[in-house]
This record gives structure tokens, C-alpha cells and sequence, in this order.
């Protein structure tokens, strides 16, 4: 089973049409393996994404080099999933 | 069979619950619905439908589910609809007159092979699992393989990413087994796809940013449907074209079925506000449902009482 431990999701919000095309060429690197859940739009729409441990350094450095505000949404997926996992246990109880 | 009264729609289920409780609905209600399997997934797994009818040959709308695997609560919000279908028919007079008027079918699992997939293995696959010749990685989204502006923009050209469309249009069997039974059926009057995740009630396009020809009553009718929907507990939708209200994006499922000729063609992403993900909390699946449904219930009378 695939964890994801350390995983984070960020609220990003692009001001403009430039920042919003940066966030594209992030989406565009497949290395990062970063998962949008909803994809850069227009702008002062939100952003919402999941970044793996390994490429968060590299996103959050891309993300204020190019002075665009994010913020932490959920800190470590992982422990949201475990909690979830829990509650279905408790269920099928 | 035993009566399914102690099934809880307010709990995540596998994928073998889900069949089963589609088994006792069937069994419950043996006049009003029945069971048939419209095809097979990648790995085998049956693509089960429920159909409510109350005989004869009627006009239908379609109504599927979680074909993006992860958003478990669009699944969940399904199979409580499907209840909701069978037990108030004869009771609301709305359901009633509508079963009287047309056929329902609602496919609660889109995906088996994904949803099986994220409670087993990787809880945010959204993938079909089909294997990609040439590459080491799998599965296709399956809401970008639909013959809609295929491999336009917004689709993945990469097999890796989570929005790759896949190697031709319906090159995925759950896809063409859709589109098989829609195009055999031939007289289906609403096609209605449930996703989660931002709540939008949307129509076409979304591989062309053109306005289309029904714009003016797709619209007013999908904004009756929000307001209906956030009557309930107030959740606030977005409603609007996929290409306006979302981005651009091509191969999905209702650029598809209104370019087929369904007029009264919507996609709602339900109640996820992004907090949890795709987490959403089980206490939330049945207001979840509760609220989409009242949505759902308004298109449903619309297409009943606007025969085309």
C-alpha cells in the first residue's frame, strides 16, 4: 500500500495570468509528481495540490521565487488517511 | 435474500458491499429495479447498473458515478440515491410521475478497478488500471477518453500523469461500455455524471470554449438545480460552463453525450471544500447526498416535463 507520509496539499493563490501560467509549467514537470486537485484557472481562484516530501523543497522554493502566495492546507496526508482508515474499521465493526 | 435495513449509507464501503447492497435494492424492490451488467472492467470487475422502471419502453436518463475513483463520498452519494429512487416512489409524487414518465439508470461505480484500487493500494489513484503499452505506468483518466476534442487541451499526453487521456477515444472499456449502452439504449434524454470535489454544477463544453446552442437553458436550469441543492444547508455552487467555470479541458464525458444529441447534459462536483481532500468526512456523505439530490431532482422534472 502506497503512503504518503509527508505529503502536503498547498492553497495557492495566483493574482494573475502570469502566475497562473507558472503554476502550469509546474504542473508540466512530471518529476515532482505533484497532484492537482484543482488546477490554476484565473486569477484569485484557488489552487489546491499535493506535493510528495521529496519535491516539496523544490516547489515551495518555485513557488516564492516567483512571489506566489500559498499556504499549508493539510500538513502530513498521511495522518487525514489513517484517521479515515480508522473510521472505516470502526464501521465495518 | 435478507432486506438490506441495516446497510449504513452513511459509512465508505467496498466494492463488494456496494454490490451487494445494489442486490438488495434489486431484490427489494423486484417491480421497480433491477441489476444488469452493462460490461466489464480492465480487471474483469462488472460495470453493474440499476435500472427503475416501470415497464414499457421509455424515454431515460443516465446517472453515473466516481469515475474518478478517489472522491469515495460520489460513490457513497449514489448508492443513498439509489435507495431514495426506490423507496419513494409511490410516496413523492414527483419521483412517482417521473417513473411514470421515463426510465432511470444509475451507474454508482464508474470505475470498480480504481475504487478497488485507492481502498487497497494508493488512496488518491483517480485512474482507470489498464496497462500502457510502452510505458511502466498505468491507467488512463477515464473523464478525458470520451471522443469530445479528444487529446485537445487540458488531457495529458503523458501515460505518468494523473490526467493522461489515454492511447485513442474510448480506448477504455469502462468508457466504451458507457457509450455502448447510451448509443444501443438510443433514447436517452439526460446524461448526469457525479464527481466531487469544489462544488460545480456544470455544462458543455469543456474541450471548446464556444458558447453551445441550448446555452440559455442549460444555464437557468442548472442555476434552479444550485439553488435547490444549496437550499438545504447552504453549500455554495459554481455554475457554468466546464471551460469557464473550471479551465479547459477535453475528452469528458458530457462534451461527449451533448455533442451525441442529449440535450440535458450536467456534471456536478459534489461537497469537498479541499480541507479533507478527497477525505470527506463520513458524516458528511449523507447530507451530501441530501443536498444533491434536491439538484438532481430538478433536472430530473425539467427533462420529465421538456420532452424533445
Amino acid at each position: 500500500r502506497e503512503t504518503f507520509v509527508g505529503h502536503q496539499v498547498l492553497e495557492i493563490i495566483p493574482r494573475n495570468e502570469e502566475q497562473i501560467q507558472n503554476l502550469e509549467q509546474l504542473e508540466a514537470q512530471d518529476h515532482l509528481e505533484i497532484d492537482f486537485w484543482r488546477s490554476p484557472t484565473v486569477p484569485e481562484q484557488t489552487v489546491h495540490v499535493r506535493i510528495p516530501f521529496s519535491s516539496l523543497q523544490d516547489v515551495k522554493i518555485f513557488l516564492e521565487s516567483q512571489g506566489i502566495a500559498y499556504s499549508v492546507m493539510i500538513k502530513d496526508l498521511q495522518v487525514l488517511l489513517d484517521e479515515e482508515n480508522e473510521e472505516m474499521l470502526m464501521n465495518q465493526r | 435474500q435478507e432486506r438490506s435495513s441495516g446497510f449504513n449509507f452513511g459509512a465508505y464501503h467496498s466494492l463488494d458491499e456496494i454490490f451487494q447492497e445494489m442486490d438488495q435494492l434489486a431484490a427489494a424492490y423486484p417491480t421497480l429495479v433491477s441489476k444488469l451488467q452493462i460490461g466489464s472492467s480492465f480487471e474483469n470487475r462488472p460495470m453493474n447498473v440499476l435500472k427503475f422502471s416501470t415497464g414499457g419502453n421509455k424515454p431515460a436518463i443516465w446517472l453515473d458515478a466516481g469515475i474518478h475513483s478517489r472522491e469515495w463520498v460520489t460513490q457513497a452519494t449514489a448508492l443513498w440515491t439509489a435507495n431514495k429512487i426506490a423507496s419513494d416512489y409511490g410516496k413523492d409524487p414527483s419521483i412517482t410521475s417521473l417513473l411514470d414518465t421515463m426510465d432511470i439508470f444509475l451507474l454508482p461505480v464508474t470505475n470498480p478497478d480504481g475504487y478497488v484500487f485507492s481502498q487497497t493500494k494508493n488512496r488518491m489513484w483517480r485512474k482507470t488500471r489498464s496497462k500502457i503499452p510502452g510505458s511502466l505506468c498505468f491507467g488512463v483518466d477515464p473523464n478525458r477518453n470520451w471522443d469530445a476534442g479528444f487529446g485537445g487541451p487540458g488531457a495529458s499526453n503523458n501515460p505518468c500523469s494523473d490526467s493522461y487521456h489515454g492511447p485513442s477515444a474510448n480506448s477504455e472499456v469502462e468508457v466504451q461500455s458507457i457509450v455502448e449502452f447510451i448509443k444501443s439504449h438510443g433514447n436517452i434524454k439526460a446524461f448526469i455524471t457525479l464527481h466531487s470535489y469544489s462544488q460545480l454544477l456544470m455544462y458543455p463544453y469543456g474541450y471548446k470554449c464556444t458558447k453551445l446552442d441550448d446555452f440559455d437553458e442549460l444555464n437557468i436550469l442548472a442555476n434552479s438545480a444550485a439553488q435547490a441543492l444549496t437550499s438545504l444547508y447552504g453549500t455554495n455552487y459554481k455554475v457554468g460552463p466546464i471551460c469557464s467555470i473550471i479551465y479547459q479541458a477535453s475528452g469528458g464525458s458530457i462534451d461527449w453525450s451533448y455533442d451525441y444529441g442529449i440535450k440535458y447534459s450536467f456534471a456536478f462536483e459534489l461537497r469537498d471544500t479541499g480541507l479533507h481532500g478527497f477525505l470527506l468526512p463520513a458524516n458528511q456523505i449523507i447530507p451530501t447526498a441530501e443536498e444533491t439530490w434536491l439538484g438532481l431532482k430538478t433536472i430530473m422534472e425539467h427533462v420529465r416535463d421538456h420532452p424533445y
